[in-house]
């Protein structure tokens, strides 16, 4: 069965898009089925996965809002042979405020995602869906369709004040909407281990979600922040790097526990 | 006259809050009347100028849905005597939504920041307003009432990405909502000179933006991020930090361009 894994977080620049792109790259380099949905206007996960996302590209906007097929707008990743990507373009920027007045709004990306892997998206092992920095339709779409959610969080003080927020964002979706979704995974971005304040809140996520959170923490590299702007995931940049090594660590943990379920 | 000055960039996580707080605090510290006004449902300015903004709490929430007047749920920052802020709180987080369907929707702002600078507000020398990481309805509304726009920019690749973006919604807003609004401020953020990627990144922004772009970027400091642990500003955290020594300067640079206009 396919794993439909959301990666959510309001608060911005936690690394939702960088654990996203990489943990998908790094099940894909071990021979995965891997397909990215980027609902993120930014478009910074389509641009690390190497496609294009121009305004006017057929993207998550056309599948969301006309109700295109997912299997028409999915274009492979140039630099993994199975890793493929649905684009999000600057169009989708008006999809919060557009979806409001629209049949299903929050059922949008799960109608379409239905169709999908009942037809062409059948052999996916996982799905990842990329969300913007808020809990708008984009994010609380993703979260109607998900199985689990995977949660960045950085180590920096304002990252665990969002927290509260989110996890009772995800417990309304699983009330009303989804009764599926849980929290599988927190993933701790961007960690500096000699200053205090990071380890202050890894200890602090840990005690608090000790099952979720992911052993491995993915330490600040700078191949990291520069792989996009090769149109490249770390994984592929610069598959030594102290950021690729623990991405791999990561994306095994994460396959190892679908196992056990 | 009040310089109303919102900061802004949908890219998450580049420095809007840090920058608003520590800038505003700068001025505050020099013996500015400056109001903070956070407009992010995470609430990290109120947390950073040490004020409540649990949920219930009068905010900006009641000024814009229900008419409170600003004066109302403003209140002062133990800090610094010359700094105030009227909170963010949770019950924000809904306001993108139920903002579109209410009269004057980008107007809720202006409306009551009007009202308020013709009375308990007259005084005023600053006002910058915190913005979410989005182009909705609340950053829209804290365009239509700005007379400026602050942007920060991490210098990272991505940060490039979503400027275009930015740069073209300010100037839709400047055709239909508020002819006055203009980029009078870029501020570099989390600047790393040992990286080839932040030199890059901060050398293209000074190409394309010379004259907004302010001289001192701010470097990477642990003192700027522990600094909200303890409900403080930087400036009052550690006032010889290079964190704060760096945004001690951007307040007066932005004060001395304020002069000449
Ligand atoms: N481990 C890391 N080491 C160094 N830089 C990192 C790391 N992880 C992420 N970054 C950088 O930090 C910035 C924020 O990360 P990213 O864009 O993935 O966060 P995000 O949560 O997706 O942001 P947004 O909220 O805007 O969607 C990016 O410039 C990214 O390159
Ligand atoms: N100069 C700096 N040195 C070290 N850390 C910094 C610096 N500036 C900001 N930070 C940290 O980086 C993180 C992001 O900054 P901040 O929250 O101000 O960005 P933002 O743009 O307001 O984010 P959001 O998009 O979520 O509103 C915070 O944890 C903050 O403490
Ligand atoms: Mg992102
Ligand atoms: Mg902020």
């Amino acid at each position: 069965e396919t794993r439909v894994i959301t990666v959510a977080n309001q608060k911005g620049g936690v690394g939702k898009t960088t654990t996203s792109v990489n943990v998908a790259a790094a099940l894909a380099a071990k021979g995965a089925r891997v397909l990215v949905i980027d609902s993120d206007p930014q478009g910074n996960a389509s641009t690390a996965l190497g496609v294009t996302h121009t305004s006017g590209t057929p993207s998550i906007y056309e599948v969301m809002l006309d109700g295109k097929r997912m299997a028409e707008v999915m274009v492979p990743c140039p630099h993994l042979p199975s890793l493929f990507c649905v684009p999000a373009t600057i169009d989708l920027a008006g999809a919060d405020i557009e979806l409001v007045n629209v049949m299903r709004r929050e059922f949008r990306l799960q109608d379409a995602l239905t169709e999908f892997l009942a037809n062409e998206g059948h052999d996916f092992h996982y799905i990842f869906i990329d969300c913007p920095p808020s809990l708008g339709l984009l994010t609380l779409n993703a979260m109607v369709v998900a199985g689990e959610v995977l949660i960045p969080i950085q180590c920096e003080y304002y990252a665990l004040e969002g927290l509260t927020q989110l996890i009772r964002t995800i417990d309304m979706v699983k009330r009303h909407l989804n009764p599926r979704i849980h929290v599988s995974t927190i993933v701790l971005t961007m960690y500096d281990g000699r200053t205090n304040l990071a380890r202050d809140v890894a200890d602090e996520v840990r005690s608090h979600f000790p099952e979720e959170t992911i052993d491995i923490s993915v330490p600040r590299s700078i191949r990291v922040s520069e792989a996009p702007s090769y149109g490249q995931t770390v994984i592929t940049h610069d598959a030594h790097s102290s950021g690729a090594v623990a991405y791999l660590g990561i994306a095994k943990e994460i396959a190892e526990r679908g196992r056990t379920g």
